[in-house]
């Protein structure tokens, strides 16, 4: 059978690989759920690592108990306008902010709790036809916001208590951004993909576009997840939601390209594709240091080693049914796959 | 990557795309 089917059995070892389920949360919400994340959170008096996930109407904080148990301890609740999205500030404590909308993102909300009676808050951020958003490190949030003719792109820093906020405005690309993509390790970097296939730069600091970089037909509306400085060069891991099947590789997931920031010539490093016998294009994922996870259209999750180069781990769908979006957590080496229904599985890498 | 496919590169290019850019 072996000899038979050997990309099937291949496919079996991959099935899990690494991935080792820890345990569940259920949502009882009747809404659809639509994303997770962790964030640092003081709960009585004690700075911890909790969960957070979104259904169309409302946003859970669950904190861990003994035994990988988690207890819901805040809802925020949202009457108008549906969540899409959460957008974790990295290393803030007691600050999250979630995106809110129909197809776009219409609204971005900062969530906290009140010092004096740790009432739930909830403050307006940013209202208007929202193109991409990134929470960064140092509280602060970046998004783009406008049509063609009135782009702007800002910059956000939120006080502790999320009570204040400072305003800085980054040189647009003047075309519309698909997303941002923090460049690890430099902290006065931004980096951004736009629709016509462009990278661009900025520095945070001074709010300069330091570069615009075309990248090629083949990336048509790539999606960037994360950057990384090394030797001079900027490399870039991109994803591809429209991308086409190429048949001698499969069908790539994420793809890894190296940049030269100063002549804005860039190769090709590394396509990240499915085992044989897989099929399905990227639907949501995240890149965390050297970890890739992405949900396909199949309703599959599946992880790549980014060093190794190859998939580590498949997560089919279950009995629950398919897998809709993905996180990693932030804490630890733990990998968050949810679905529609409000479950969610933490699974330890 | 080499510098046949890349051009020239600098370990500075932050700092040096700062000092070039528009303010």
């Amino acid at each position: 059978a072996a000899e038979e089917h050997p990309a099937e059995i291949w496919c079996d070892s991959l099935k899990l690989g690494n991935l080792q389920l820890v345990s569940k949360l259920k949502n009882p919400s009747d809404s659809c759920s639509v994303d997770v994340s962790s964030v640092w959170w003081e709960v009585t008096g004690c700075k911890e690592s909790c969960i957070i996930t979104a259904c169309e109407f409302t946003v859970s904080l669950w904190k861990s108990l003994d035994n990988w148990q988690w207890r819901k301890v805040y809802t925020w609740h949202f009457t108008e306008i549906p969540v899409l999205q959460i957008v974790p500030l990295l290393d803030a404590c007691n600050l999250v902010c979630v995106a809110l909308g129909h197809l776009e993102i219409r609204e971005i909300r900062l969530l906290f709790c009140s010092d004096d009676d740790e009432c739930l808050k909830q403050s307006l951020v940013k209202s208007g036809n929202i193109k991409a958003v990134l929470g960064l490190r140092q509280k602060r949030l970046v998004c783009s916001n406008g049509t063609l003719h009135d782009h702007r792109v800002d910059l956000m820093t939120f006080s502790e208590s999320g009570r204040s906020k400072e305003k800085q405005t980054l040189m647009s690309p003047e075309e519309t951004i698909l997303a941002f993509a923090e460049i690890q390790g430099m902290q006065d970097a931004l980096l951004g993909t736009t629709l016509t296939s462009n990278i661009v730069i900025w520095n945070l600091k001074t709010g300069q576009l330091l570069k615009k970089m075309q990248i090629g037909n083949s990336y048509q509306a790539s999606i960037c997840h994360k950057a990384y400085s090394d030797m001079g060069l900027l490399f870039v891991v991109l994803s591809h939601p429209h991308g086409k099947e190429i048949e001698s590789m499969g069908t790539p997931i994420f793809r890894l390209i190296a940049i030269n920031p100063k002549t804005a010539l860039s190769v090709d490093v590394r396509p990240y594709s499915l085992p044989q016998g897989h099929t399905g294009r990227f639907l949501d994922g995240e890149v965390k240091d050297n970890l890739a996870a992405a949900v396909l259209t199949s309703g599959t999750v599946a992880v790549w080693d980014l060093f190794l180069g190859h998939c580590t781990a498949l997560l089919l769908p279950n009995s629950d049914g398919n897998w809709s979006f993905v996180k990693w957590s932030d804490t630890d080496s733990c990998l968050l796959a949810g679905q529609k229904n409000g479950s969610v599985f933490v699974y330890s890498y | 990557c080499s510098e046949s496919d890349l051009g020239p590169i600098s370990l500075n290019w932050f700092e040096e795309l700062t000092s070039e850019a528009p303010p």
